[in-house]
């Protein structure tokens, strides 16, 4: 019975990728999930992918026991300011770190384990008015933050022990930062969208800003998840939280634009429309999948080249979705209860 | 996408803009 009801439903004429329930885990000392993500870590002379649950007030590491089971290893207690996000850092090992704060992002900590004195520890990476956090490639974390006075877009690389090895300082556009995406394939380069509806982009080993781009009109508050550069275009996965309904393509949650860095003229590629009867969403992009909580309680996942919802899980009698996220490796999907359960998907 | 829509292209981008922006 509780096969069937994870078992995500295909919608008509799609094609056959889904969702395959891998395993799941239930934290009994915790309700309500804030983040779930994945983290390598090291154990017993192997190195394991571990998933990582977050509560408002503490974050738990857990490792595979057997293929449908999982122990916890850990748990740090965080203080006062409540845990908002994990940061995935794709290429880090026995190191997670987290964003805490209220409504807007106040500290940024990695909690990690040392073996120097045996122990799991955190450690401060930043505090301030943090508008945008993301992990990048080879031990990066990027962010911009913003005083009354002036913006500051950082990109701090970390030690294999999680120390911060040195910073460096991008050139802040005018508008307030609001989103960071890696461009895949591109080491160097970096995209962000700003409140005013623009992408920019940045040669991150100069520190340039490069180019400035509208997003356009019809789509405001545009959020940008990942970049792609192919055959001299820039294509942007975007969500739209507060983009209207139009006849020509329903209500789209994720658009992939491709823009031309040398003109900064742009034309929509796909849009990736709600399941009929859906509405509302809070979504998560890795590679070029999408994935989103609805507000029916459902978890709905797009391929965005395709434009194509390519599953949906409904909620169950045991209760709706309220997180879904990509793991940092492999088509591999965590998908959060209320109750504190998370389910593993394969995609 | 066409180049009537977008203007022109280069495979370039990246190194024409970083050679253009100001350091």
């Amino acid at each position: 019975e509780v096969a069937e009801q994870l078992t995500p439903v295909l919608l008509d004429g799609l094609r056959e990728e889904t969702l395959q329930l891998v395993s799941k885990l239930k934290d009994p000392s915790s309700c309500c999930p804030v983040d779930v993500s994945t983290v390598w870590w090291d154990g017993a002379g192997c190195r394991e992918l571990c998933v990582v649950t977050a509560a408002e007030s503490s974050v738990s590491l857990w490792k595979p026991l057997a293929p449908d089971s999982w122990g916890k290893v850990y748990t740090w207690q965080l203080g006062e300011i409540p845990v908002i996000q994990i940061i995935p850092l794709p290429d880090m090992c026995n190191l997670v770190c987290i964003a805490l704060g209220d409504l807007e992002i106040a500290e940024i900590r990695l909690l990690l384990y040392s073996s120097e004195n045996d122990s799991f520890k955190q450690s401060l990476v930043k505090t301030g008015n943090i508008k945008a956090v993301l992990g990048l490639k080879d031990r990066r974390l990027v962010s911009s933050s913003r005083t009354v006075q002036e913006q500051q877009v950082e990109i701090v690389t970390f030690s294999e022990t999680g120390r911060s090895k040195d910073g460096q300082t991008l050139m802040p556009p005018e508008e307030t930062v609001l989103a960071l995406a890696e461009v895949e394939g591109m080491r160097d380069a970096l995209v962000g969208t700003t409140a005013l509806n623009s992408i920019v982009v940045w040669n991150v080993k100069t520190g340039q800003l490069l180019k400035k781009m509208h997003v356009g009109y019809s789509y405001p508050a545009s959020i940008c998840h990942r970049a792609y550069s192919d055959s001299g275009l820039l294509f942007v996965a975007l969500s739209h939280p507060h983009a209207k309904e139009s006849k020509s393509c329903g209500n789209p949650p994720f658009r992939v634009v491709a823009f031309n860095p040398k003109t900064a003229r742009s034309v929509g590629v796909t849009f990736s429309s709600l399941p009929p009867g859906h509405a509302g969403r809070q979504g998560d992009v890795q590679d070029t999948w999408a994935a989103a909580v609805l507000s029916s309680g459902a978890v709905a996942v797009w391929d965005l080249l395709l434009g194509q919802c390519t599953a949906l899980l409904p909620p169950g009698p045991a209760g709706s979705w309220v997180l879904a996220r990509w793991a940092t490796t492999g088509a591999c999907l965590l998908a959060g209860r209320r109750d504190g359960t998370v389910c593993l998907y394969r995609y | 996408c066409s180049e009537s829509d977008l203007g022109p292209i280069s495979l370039n981008w990246f190194e024409e803009l970083s050679a253009e922006a100001p350091p």
